[in-house]
């Protein structure tokens, strides 16, 4: 995935069935964000896999002041790319046991 | 405490803490 400066974990161990999963997002370098970056440290939350939409959190992260809404693509674009890979493992591990 | 929670208007919680240093050295 592209470096964004926003690095996306899990926050859970991923037991592969739950649709709602533990993230973790932090800012790992606040020189890649447009707008000014107050630290406020690491950021947990849920995330549904099957019906919410990344760019929407994103966006409740600015709403709720952790970001700049210059940012909120930026901040959109990293927890997606980290939910595509949580996806991606769940697919594998499936055709794996099939 | 370390920890804070804000809670959007949307009902969302964000939990918030600090960054483990170890996190931030993994590269």
């Amino acid at each position: 995935a592209e470096d964004t400066g926003v690095r996306v974990e899990l926050a859970e161990e991923d037991d592969g069935k739950k649709a709602s999963i533990a993230l973790k997002l932090w800012v790992e370098d606040h020189k890649k964000l447009k707008g000014k970056y107050k630290e406020s440290g690491a950021i947990e939350f849920t995330f549904d896999l099957e019906k919410e939409v990344p760019e929407v959190v994103a966006q409740e992260m600015v709403e709720s002041g952790f970001f700049h809404e210059s940012d909120a693509k930026t901040v959109g674009k990293s927890i997606r790319d980290r939910v595509a890979l949580i996806k991606w493992r769940r697919e594998r591990t499936v055709s794996a046991a099939a | 405490s370390a920890t804070a929670q804000v809670v959007h208007s949307a009902g969302r919680r964000f939990i918030v803490s600090p960054v483990p240093e170890a996190r931030l050295k993994e590269q």
